[in-house]
Formats: structure tokens, C-alpha cells, sequence
């Protein structure tokens, strides 16, 4: 009863399918031992937001609002920090069928969406609605 | 395309239903980043370019590719590979990179070249998608888009931007190819340490029914938002660490990745109810049995680790910046 995905990355006949040589270490989900010696930096990417912005790129936020790692809440802190103008209100959006996938608001080069009632891995959690959002902010779709 | 890194099938999988390739770019001489690119399933010589990262730091975007939005997929609990009808690739070329060198079965060559900060990490990443655009400069003409969750946050942004420095150097012609980028995407992800994850957790507990007003008030009250800060200390650290105890002993065996959803058994991430301080004190402490209460930072942590793995602290700088 071990995780699937681990057993299935380092059986042989899939390394080999990804074309993985030999020589390369077995498949981890998370590698603890980068984690440990990687240097978080202080200043976090909050201020790439309004470099990018300046430059006209696109940018969309979106959040899962049950997840306990990444909270939406503390998004929501930072994004009203930008103190950005706001184009369009916080209103619901939908999938296909008529259901609540979430609330967006969008402001002047951000866009902000929830992905309601699921957590930090909200595309396989409600993969309908997050690939929707994902194809049609790419695609300039409403 | 780069006919060696070609995916001719995969193993429980019939046929793919789109172009794949898998191998390695080239982050620096030493670093070798592995990915997967998949082509889109509507218009490949259309649809736009993203790239992702799965965050940690240090896990794999292949969690991606064959958890979360991938054309095929093993879900929570299931043990078998299945076909995916809302794949990313829908309408959209999917670049998977694993980032940075050590992750997944991305490789280096030096053992300093395991150790990574954003900036480095952001650095290695475009190498890596320019030596992919050298691979595969059919789709230079593709709008790009980076994405990423969770630490992706981090690296996101920080791509984004190191691509757009790179398009400068473009108009003042000292390299030649300009990246299409459009914009970048990310889904729950780290960006401001100062107010999003540890400082807002204890709200996020209190506006999910977890713990009780009394406890949401005595941390406010004694400035313990600033508990993991070494730079803004707070104004009353023991009632601070009592208080973060007691919070943590109150969301202790719920799911910290969906607070709804149940913890998996022997499910990857999601068998984990500890959260990452948990898991980043487990990689100071090793094999010891030793055991911390939950919420020191790194100035607090510096004596054991001083007489314990005195390595670590050659690895770190003494300012906490």
C-alpha cells in the first residue's frame, strides 16, 4: 500500500519509456535533502508582481479555499496590499453546469480566482473547473 | 523537435493521444534538468506554451503531470494509471520541468550544485527553457506562459521575470532569441513570507471553526505574526510558542493540503497530516529521535544545530536575510 505514483515513476519499464539512463537517481514525490539545503529568500516574489505589471504580462492567481498549506486568506493579504485598481467585482464563476467553480475579481494585471471547496492541489481535485479557468485565461476566452 | 527525447508509449497506457518527449536541458555544464513536454491535444502549432512547476522546494512537476492535470493520471488512493479528460493539454502545450538539479530525475554533477536559492534556481530554469526552445524553435513563435503551485509561487514569478530580463537584452541586441512571453499563472502559491502562509495561518484555523476566539486572540494580542520573522521579532515569545503549540495541537490529523478532505492512507503528500516546519525540522534533526515543539526560526534553531550537524551552518549565512 505504498504511493502508486512512486512505484509507478521507478518501475524500469517507465524510466525507459522517459528515456532516463541508468546512471540517474530513483524518482522521489519531494526530495528532502534539496528542501534542506535550499535558501529561502526573505523578499518572497511579491515584488516581481508590480515589475511585471509595469510591462503589460498577464498574471492569474488562482486558490484553492480549503487548503491549510497555501491559504487563501493570506493571498487575499498581499493582493489587497498591491492596492491595485479593481476592473471587475468579486462575482461567482462557472463550470458547464450552472455550479459555483469559484469567485474572481479581477484588477488592473491580475487576475484573482477561487477554486471553491478544495485545497492546494485544485487541478486534480476539481479538474473540469481549474482546466477551464487555466484554457480560457490562456486563450483570452471569457 | 528533439527525436531522441521521444516517448514512444507508455507502460499501462494503449496508445498517447499526443506527442510526448521526456529528456534533459542543460541548466549549466554540471546541471541537467529533466522534462516532459506534451503537445496539445486541439492545435499544437498554435496553442500557447506553458510551463510548470510543482513547488517543495524540492518536489517534482511530474506530481503534475501524473496527479493533477497530466493527460493520464493516478488519483489519491488509486493504484492505476487512467486517462485524464481534462488534461492542461487540452488546448495548450504543456512543458513539465523539474526544477531545480536533484529534484525528481533531474541530475548535477557537483555537490554544491545541489544547493539552490530562488535567484539560482530561477537562473538554472532559463537556461534550461532556452536550451529547450534550441530543441524544439518551432514554437519560439507560441505565446509562453510559466505556472506553478505552491512553492511555484516562488518560482514562478521568478522565471517570468528572468525571461523578460533576458527579452531586454534582446533590444539592446546582446542575445538574439526573444521569448514569446504572455504572462504566468500561479495556484496557491507562496509570494509574501511577511503575510501569507505561517502569519495568516492562525486566522485561516480560526475562520474554519478549528480553534477557539480566545486563542486567535491571545496571538494577536502578544504580535505573534510576526513568530516566524527573525528580522521583527515578537513582543512576547513564550506565550507566542504556547499559543503556536496549542494551534497546532488543535489542527493536528486533519488534511493540511484541503482542510475538507480526509488524509490518505499511504496516499504521497496527502498521508502527511505534519506540516512542512515538520518536515524541514525532520531534515535538521535527521535520524535522532529528538523532537522540537512546533514554531522556532532559524535563529532559534542555530544553537542545536551548532552542536549537532555543525555542517549546516557552513551551508547557511549567520544573517537571517
Amino acid at each position: 500500500l505504498g504511493d502508486y505514483l512512486s512505484d509507478y515513476a521507478n518501475r524500469a519499464d517507465v524510466r525507459r519509456a522517459l528515456n532516463i539512463p541508468d546512471h540517474v537517481q530513483p524518482w522521489l514525490e519531494c526530495n528532502d535533502s534539496i528542501n534542506g539545503n535550499y535558501s529561502y529568500q526573505y523578499e518572497g516574489s511579491f515584488w516581481i508582481y508590480k515589475i511585471m505589471k509595469q510591462y503589460g504580462y498577464k498574471m492569474l492567481f488562482y486558490s484553492g479555499d480549503t487548503d491549510g498549506a497555501v491559504p487563501t486568506y493570506g493571498t487575499r493579504r498581499w493582493i489587497s496590499m498591491l492596492n491595485w485598481p479593481v476592473k471587475k467585482q468579486w462575482t461567482p464563476w462557472y463550470t458547464d453546469d450552472n455550479q459555483v467553480s469559484g469567485y474572481i475579481i479581477s484588477y488592473e494585471g491580475l487576475d484573482f480566482a477561487t477554486i471553491h471547496g478544495v485545497g492546494h492541489m485544485a487541478p486534480q481535485w476539481k479538474r473540469r473547473d481549474v482546466t477551464k479557468l487555466f484554457t480560457n485565461w490562456i486563450h483570452n476566452d471569457p | 523537435a528533439r527525436m531522441q527525447d521521444l516517448v514512444l508509449g507508455l507502460p499501462d497506457i494503449d496508445r498517447l493521444n499526443a506527442d510526448w518527449y521526456s529528456g534533459y536541458l542543460d541548466a549549466s555544464p554540471t546541471k541537467h534538468l529533466h522534462y516532459v513536454f506534451v503537445t496539445s491535444l486541439t492545435d499544437p502549432i498554435n496553442d500557447p506554451v506553458v510551463l510548470w512547476f510543482n513547488g517543495g522546494p524540492g518536489c517534482s512537476s511530474l506530481l503534475a503531470l501524473f496527479q493533477e492535470h497530466g493527460p493520464y493520471v493516478i488519483d489519491d488512493g488509486e493504484y492505476y494509471i487512467k486517462t485524464n479528460p481534462e488534461p492542461w493539454n487540452k488546448r495548450a502545450n504543456v512543458l513539465y520541468l523539474e526544477s531545480p538539479a536533484g529534484v525528481g530525475f533531474s541530475i548535477a554533477e557537483l555537490i554544491s550544485d545541489y544547493q539552490h536559492n530562488d535567484m539560482s534556481q530561477s537562473k538554472d530554469a532559463l537556461a534550461a527553457l532556452l536550451n529547450w526552445y534550441k530543441y524544439f524553435p518551432e514554437y519560439l513563435r507560441n505565446d509562453l506562459y510559466i505556472s506553478g503551485e505552491s512553492y511555484g509561487g516562488i518560482y514562478t514569478p521568478y522565471l517570468a521575470w528572468q525571461v523578460h530580463q533576458h527579452n531586454q537584452l534582446v533590444k539592446v541586441k546582446k542575445v538574439k532569441t526573444k521569448l514569446n512571453l504572455k504572462g504566468f499563472i500561479v495556484g496557491n502559491g507562496a509570494t509574501e513570507w511577511d503575510v501569507d502562509i505561517s502569519p495568516s495561518f492562525p486566522d485561516v484555523m480560526y475562520n474554519f471553526n478549528l480553534i477557539p476566539k480566545s486563542m486567535l486572540d491571545t496571538y494577536k494580542a502578544n504580535d505573534c505574526v510576526n513568530y516566524f520573522n527573525d528580522l521583527k521579532p515578537p513582543t512576547n515569545s513564550t506565550v507566542c510558542n504556547d499559543t503556536w503549540n496549542d494551534i497546532n495541537d488543535l489542527w493536528d490529523g486533519l488534511n493540511w493540503y484541503d482542510l475538507f478532505r480526509q488524509v490518505v492512507p499511504g496516499g504521497g503528500l496527502l498521508k502527511q497530516s505534519a506540516s512542512e516546519e515538520d518536515r524541514i525540522r525532520s531534515v535538521l534533526i535527521g535520524n535522532e529521535t529528538k523532537t522540537y515543539k512546533a514554531g522556532y526560526t532559524f535563529l532559534e534553531y542555530a544553537p542545536w544545530i551548532k552542536k549537532h550537524i555543525p555542517q549546516r551552518l557552513l551551508e547557511q549565512s549567520s544573517h537571517p536575510l
